[in-house]
């Protein structure tokens, strides 16, 4: 493999949108570009990370290759990265080792960092980011991040109801209870505070406020986040980035005893 | 009280 990146920042962001939630995951590099799965400690939550092609300056991959990493080693030598540096990720063919170079062609500087890979034993699960549901929303994402950082303040479990009078958010915790109304908007100037919604039935839909706070550190990939939601199956919270792929986070909602 | 269900079973092994 030999990935490299215009803008070493944008693997960083990558990387820190979700060493939060998992500690360790396998990269499928192939031709089609870099894709990953990984679940939480918890088993609660599943992250799905595609990173094709078109987000690198330039990319080959030769055969397809997996290359396990620790998130938090991985996640320390992004420290390094700066939007003025390349980053070019390496892999050999018979991989033990990932390296990273870093280079800035003003300052003529460069970084070489090395990595040893770890074999990780996780199964693939079949996640289909088209899937059918019953509510699709896209909405402003700093919007969105807003109003988890605030509602969750007050209880560990967080409500999303859709209806006809738009998407509500709702907490009722045990001193103090919140709600927010959004409803459909286009904004010409401003497309990124657009809020679409578009239904075949209602929901309402209880999700730990823990992963929450940890799906919205994700929300520096991308100023839109799409939901899509259904009764008793996960609902996916998914930031695309501006030049192809993203990453999506599958959640199950809560249920009543 | 609410249960926080798993994540895989809902998800077929590729």
């Amino acid at each position: 493999l030999e990935a490299k990146f215009d803008d070493s920042t944008i693997f960083k962001k990558i990387i820190d949108s979700f060493k939060d939630s998992v500690s360790q995951i396998n990269f499928m590099c192939s031709e089609s570009g870099i894709e990953a799965q990984a679940i939480d400690d918890s088993r609660v939550l599943l992250v799905s990370l595609s990173i094709p092609p078109s987000c690198f300056e330039t990319y080959r991959c030769d055969r397809p290759t997996t290359v396990g990493v620790y998130l938090s080693s991985l996640s320390k030598l992004l420290k390094s990265a700066s939007s003025s540096a390349t980053l070019t990720l390496y892999v050999e063919d018979q991989p033990d080792e990932l390296l990273l170079l870093f280079e800035e062609s003003k300052a003529s500087k460069s970084m070489e960092y090395k990595m040893k890979l770890v074999d990780i034993t996780a199964d693939m699960l079949e996640v289909d980011s088209d899937m059918k549901s019953d509510v699709s929303v896209e909405m402003s994402g700093v919007e969105f991040t807003k109003i988890v950082r605030d509602l969750t303040q007050l209880s560990d479990s967080f409500t999303v109801s859709v209806g006809k009078d738009g998407i509500v958010f709702s907490v009722d915790g045990e001193t103090a209870s919140g709600k927010v109304l959004l409803q459909p908007k286009e904004d010409l100037a401003n497309p990124e505070n657009n809020l679409s919604i578009s239904m075949t039935k209602t929901i309402d839909l209880s999700f730990a406020s823990k992963y929450l706070l940890d799906i919205i550190k994700a929300s520096t990939l991308s100023n839109m986040i799409s939901l899509k939601f259904s009764e008793e199956t996960p609902a996916l919270f998914e930031f695309k980035m501006e030049k192809g792929g993203g990453i999506g986070f599958y959640l199950a909602p809560k249920y009543d005893e | 009280a609410q249960n926080q269900p798993v994540i895989s079973p809902f998800f077929k092994k590729k």
